[in-house]
């Protein structure tokens, strides 16, 4: 463990919590996308099955039974109990295309050909693109809520801190992962668009207002 | 070294 590593996974669980207190707080998925969030459910129970095989520390383990729960409820709250605020008119972004070519890019290139294993590189294709639908939809609506501006923040920071992480175990422990590093890369580019008009507006007290 | 199929990380 390092600390980039550790502000990431600190930075990806306060992602969670906003959007959870957000949808709970103010009974509302509005501006919210009800599809990047079942990609995110399944990203975590695909890459989380080996919870069921390997013991690696008490903290990775309570970490993704946390990411696998908040994900399942935050669906629940957006699909079942707040159903009535879902924007599903402008949440259409068509979720097989980013599922099908992570599948199968998952199954051409991956670590070792086994069920866990292609799971995981499943996983780690379809984050880096599962965010899509979210952005879709701001863009769409043309501008975002300063707390859900927050928890994109928040969640495009998780995946940038695992860069430095990436790039610290590569000196220091001689370790890398290509696969986790280049779909890393590919994630957290695409909120550069994001970062800038958070970090131009945002932090300034503006809304969020996309260019229309 | 490529780590293989044991992944430590989230």
């Amino acid at each position: 463990m390092n600390i980039f590593r550790l502000l990431g996974d600190l930075s990806h669980l306060l992602a969670i919590i906003i959007l959870l207190l957000k949808i709970w707080k103010t009974r509302s998925c509005a501006g919210i996308s009800g599809k990047s969030q079942i990609l995110f459910a399944i990203v975590y129970t695909t890459r989380y099955l080996d919870l069921l095989t390997t013991y690696i520390s008490a903290y990775n383990t309570v970490m993704k039974l946390v990411f696998i729960v908040a994900s399942y409820a935050t669906v629940y709250l957006m699909y079942v109990k707040f159903k009535a605020t879902y924007d599903h008119n402008h949440d259409t972004f068509r979720i097989e295309f980013l599922l099908v070519p992570a599948l199968i890019l998952a199954l051409l290139i991956n670590h070792e050909f086994t069920v866990l294993e292609v799971l995981w590189t499943f996983s780690i294709y379809l984050e880096s693109v599962a965010i899509l639908p979210q952005l879709f939809l701001v863009s769409k609506t043309g501008e975002a809520e300063s707390i859900t501006s927050h928890y994109l923040f928040a969640l495009g920071s998780y995946r940038a801190l695992y860069l430095l992480n990436w790039v610290y175990r590569y000196f220091v422990e001689d370790h890398y992962e290509l696969i986790a590093i280049v779909a890393g890369v590919v994630q957290t580019i695409l909120y550069c668009d994001f970062f800038y008009l958070y970090i131009t507006k945002v932090l300034k007290g503006k809304k969020l207002q996309l260019p229309a | 070294t490529q780590n293989q199929s044991s992944h430590d990380e989230l």
